[in-house]
């Protein structure tokens, strides 16, 4: 594992830290989209299949378990909990998620790397990723306003996809038989989707302004 | 080494 890998999947985990601080310190789930922490479960849940059949490391391991109690917990907290569900943006967070879905599927049918139930679903959840974020940057764009830790949550979402890019860069250069197309381009759209929300938060932070996203 | 089907990233 190189550097570039491990700072990402920092960031990933400090971005979830950063979410469930949110939900326990404010006690509120307010900008935060359901649907893209549905989809995020979703995608844990489906690429980890391997944890019964593939062992690669203890650190992977342990990772993948924490992704997938951390994002369950995430879900069930905004679903179930008496005071956070109430904050929930219910009438803002309207993307059809369920499209995405279906897309992610239907291509994970067409494109992967062995038409077998695992491989499937491996693909099935890297394209799912890749566009996973969308319903929670419109939310964040429909309500204007977007409180720090908010933020800073799809900050650190965009700086791990960041530093994934630099580790495949990496092992492009120093492994010889490194190539895993399907999760380098759905890699490089992912990135992409933070594009324009990078560019806001760097003015924001910039000038020491309150983030504010264009209506 | 890993073979090519086993997943080593998160």
């Amino acid at each position: 594992m190189n550097i570039f890998r491990f700072a990402g999947d920092m960031m990933h985990l400090t971005s979830i830290l950063v979410l469930l601080l949110k939900i326990y310190a404010t006690k509120s789930c307010s900008g935060i989209s359901l649907k893209t922490q549905e989809l995020y479960a979703l995608v844990f849940l489906a690429r980890y299949l391997d944890l019964f059949t593939d062992f690669i490391s203890v650190y992977n391991t342990i990772m993948k378990l924490v992704f997938i109690v951390s994002s369950t917990a995430i879900v069930w907290c905004m679903k179930r909990d008496r005071v956070v569900r109430r904050s929930y943006d219910k009438q803002l967070d309207t993307f059809r998620h369920y499209f995405l879905l279906a897309a992610s599927f239907a291509l994970a049918l067409l494109v992967n790397e062995k038409f077998t139930f695992q491989e499937i679903f491996w693909a099935f959840s890297i394209y799912l990723e890749a566009v996973a974020i969308l319903p929670q940057l419109v939310l964040l764009q429909r309500s204007g306003n977007v409180d720090n830790l908010t933020g800073q949550y799809v900050f650190f979402l965009g700086a791990y996809r960041a530093f994934y890019i630099l580790n495949w860069i990496y092992r492009y250069f120093t492994e010889t038989h490194f190539s895993r197309w399907i999760a380098c381009i759905s890699g490089l759209v992912q990135t992409a989707l933070y594009a324009d929300f990078f560019y806001y938060y760097y003015i924001s932070w910039k000038n020491n302004t309150k983030l504010k996203l264009p209506a | 080494p890993l073979e090519q089907h086993m997943h080593d990233e998160l």
